[in-house]
């Protein structure tokens, strides 16, 4: 789940 | 976590692994880019600066680690290390690299998902990391033989982006509210400045042959 803001991926 | 994204970044770790491999067993960076690996580990400075400020999981704080220490490792032994800096093509490596930083910082002030600080160097690095190749590709060109371990570490780079268009497309349509624009357009950008070098890659692999690019 992706968050607002957040940048999961590298 | 999908097995598309897994694959990419393994081949992104396995890539830069090669060029480490390299460097550190044969002392000899020929044919290796240092404006690339600069711009590598500038991409990598700014866009891993939430490692002090976001947690996503252990496997993401590492990745980042290795990618920042591996990044400046190479940047180093290319720069300092007594042997190996003497074997880097400082006169065929000519590439202006200081022309791709600015244009993608004004672009990153322009075209943003949010104006703040962190994500401006994000959305920068995203911008930069599609350019990055560049100085590699035309040295490439330049020297027209390609050593087998240089020739595996573009490949690898390149398969690493092919890995996540295909993560896209995935998250596209198994998660809901997944669209990134910029991510998505820079890593297409990037993604086509490989396929020239890919072509010329599978044809030498098919015909078992030394990697050789067109003038």
């Amino acid at each position: 789940i992706d968050v607002e803001g957040v940048h999961d991926e590298l | 976590m999908n097995i598309f994204r897994l694959a990419g970044d393994m081949s992104h770790l396995f890539s830069i692994l090669l060029l480490l491999l390299k460097i550190h067993t044969i002392k000899s960076c020929a044919g290796v880019s240092l404006k690339t690996q600069e711009l590598y580990a500038l991409v990598f400075a700014t866009r891993y600066l939430d490692i002090f400020t976001g947690y996503i999981s252990l496997y993401n704080t590492l990745m980042k680690m290795f990618f920042l220490w591996s990044s400046f490792t190479i940047v180093w032994y290319m720069r300092y290390h007594n042997v190996v800096r003497r074997s880097y093509d400082k006169d065929q490596d000519t590439f202006r690299h200081y022309f791709l930083i600015l244009p993608c910082f004004i672009l990153a002030l322009l075209v943003h998902e949010k104006f703040t600080f962190l994500e401006v160097l994000w959305t920068f690095s995203l911008y930069l990391e599609a350019v990055a190749i560049l100085p590699q590709l035309v040295l490439l060109q330049r020297t027209r033989n390609v050593d087998n371990l240089t020739g595996h570490y573009v490949f690898f780079l390149g398969a690493y982006r092919s890995f996540y268009i295909l993560n896209w497309i995935y998250r596209y349509f198994t998660e809901q509210n997944y669209y990134k624009w910029i991510t998505w357009i820079s890593g297409l950008v990037q993604t086509a400045l490989y396929a020239d070098f890919f072509y010329y890659y599978v044809k030498s692999w098919r015909n078992s042959e030394r990697l050789q690019l067109p003038a």
